[in-house]
């Protein structure tokens, strides 16, 4: 399924541009801590099945690159000089424990797929993701101008879940089978995007930078 | 209607 690989290299794509933007520009100007912390608990949560079974050397690899990658990004964001310095924590104010955690646990036990503590958990992480962005989100509003990269990182992140959606189109259309949990999820997760990939589609034609 | 994850997604 070409759509999966397509968005899998996507989701890798953006680990690299924020890695890459953060060593370049030597700050972490506009990004939100709590949008990486809510993406290393979706990864912890969702890849516990890595001590469950074996799927492939692609899957095994990939979960524990896309660990590594956001460890390093929280490493670089909080713990290293000078890129630490520049976190702007007062601008990075979203209430993510009352709305992010407690709202993706509330989801999770209306939409998973099973009530056994592992499919809970996975659903509950597919939750956690679409709404991860949101802190993101929120300090961008806050603090109105975006650099370009920075809308890069958001653009491939968004793209990415639109493949995983055509790639669960196709794999419906192919054998009937259709996982409630991940199309809703990544349909919540796409739309929080929209809006924000509407105005950087409408920044890369004009070719100037955006802003909010 | 199935509800039927697959194991190999990320």
């Amino acid at each position: 399924n070409p759509f999966r690989y397509i968005a899998d290299f996507l989701h890798l794509v953006s680990f690299l541009i924020l890695i890459l933007k953060i060593r370049k520009t030597r700050n972490c100007l506009g990004l939100s801590f709590r949008t990486q912390e809510i993406y290393l608990a979706v990864f912890c949560v969702r890849y516990i099945d890595l001590f469950m079974y074996f799927v492939s050397v692609y899957n095994t690899s990939m979960k524990l690159l896309y660990i590594s990658s956001t460890v390093f990004i929280i490493y670089l964001m909080k713990f290293k000089k000078p890129y630490c310095l520049s976190y702007d924590s007062a601008s990075d104010d979203f209430p993510h424990y009352k709305f992010i955690y407690t709202g993706a646990a509330v989801l999770a036990l209306l939409v998973h797929t099973d009530l056994a503590p592992f499919e809970l958990g996975w659903s509950y992480s597919i939750w956690l993701e679409a709404l991860a962005i949101i802190p993101q989100l929120h300090m961008l509003q806050k603090i109105k101008d975006v650099e370009n990269i920075t809308s890069n990182y958001v653009g491939a992140l968004g793209v990415y879940r639109f493949f995983y959606i055509v790639s669960w189109i196709y794999k419906y259309s192919l054998t009937g089978d259709v996982c409630w949990t991940s199309l809703l999820g990544g349909i919540v997760q796409t739309i929080l995007y929209a809006d924000f990939l509407y105005y950087y589609i409408i920044s890369l034609k004009s070719g100037k930078g955006m802003s909010l | 209607k199935k509800n039927k994850k697959s194991k190999d997604e990320l």
